[in-house]
This record gives structure tokens, sequence and C-alpha cells, in this order.
């Protein structure tokens, strides 16, 4: 079905978003 | 009564690696249908629906850090469904089947995690809640 999620983890925020949150 | 959902601003350009995800472009304005506690979300971006990573979008109304749980860093147990070794130097590395603390359940689906002096990201998707408290 549509609805199944992935199976995999997401990926992680791009790097600029990291630098923000650290 | 129409159902009024979330919209999210996306951060930078995403490319599919399923069937069932979207692809995502710098700006787009989507709606959230649903939000997986392991990072995915289901979207709508007219006319294309399926799961993107909640890593690369953004509230348009206020910081989403409302939405977010504090953390908790008395900890929580889990116990690793996966094993996971670490791609970024902000993760930690287990063995499928180590039991962890908990301390903090970002929305992006990988949660700051503690085993033993060790602290890290890992993914909430290789978890599973083992209902003990520490």
């Amino acid at each position: 079905s549509i609805n199944r999620p992935p199976q995999n983890p997401p990926p992680r925020p791009p790097a600029e978003m990291r630098r923000k949150r650290a | 009564a129409p159902i009024i959902l979330d919209s999210y601003r996306v951060i930078a350009d995403y490319r599919k690696t399923s069937k069932y995800e979207i692809d995502l472009c710098t700006g787009d304005l989507v709606e959230i249908v649903e939000k997986k506690p392991n990072g995915w979300w289901f979207c709508q971006c007219e006319p294309k629906r399926g799961w993107a990573p909640a890593s690369y979008l953004e509230p348009l109304d206020g910081p989403e850090e409302s939405e977010e749980a504090d953390p908790d860093y008395a900890g929580e147990l889990y116990i690793t469904t996966k094993a996971y070794s670490a791609a970024l130097d902000d993760e930690l590395t287990l063995e499928e089947g180590e039991t962890i603390e908990v301390i903090h359940k970002l929305l992006d689906g990988w949660w700051v995690v503690r085993k033993g002096e060790e602290t890290g990201h890992f993914p909430s998707m290789f978890l599973n809640r083992t209902g003990e408290k520490k």
C-alpha cells in the first residue's frame, strides 16, 4: 500500500540544520 | 468539518530513494497527513503524495521545538531491534539487542540515546520500548 512507510531510517538533517541545532 | 493539515516548508532538496517517497525541492510547501515518530512523514504537495524525511521540513508557523518533547535526562529504556553503524560523528554504533537509554525524542526520528558513557543519535526506527523506567 502507498501508506507503507519506508523501512530504512530517514536521512539526517542537512548539515546546516544540524549546526543550527547544536 | 474540514481537516486542516499542518503546512511545512522544504529546507533542502531531497531525492526519493523508494517509490513510496516524494522528491522535495527547496522552498516547496507541503501539507503533512501523518507524522511517524521514526521521522518519515506522509506529505502531500499537489499532485504528489508520499513519505518525506521530517528532517528536510520546517513548520511555516512557529518553531518545531514546541511539538517536540523536552529531553528526559533520566532516560527511558529501549532495546535496539537492529544493528546500526554510525555514519556521522554525532551518531552511536550499536548492535541488535542492546539496552540503551533514550534521553531526547527528536521529531526527525534520530533520537539522542545513551549507552554507558557514550551519547549520540540513533534511528528510532531500530528501537523498541522495554516499558521500564531507569
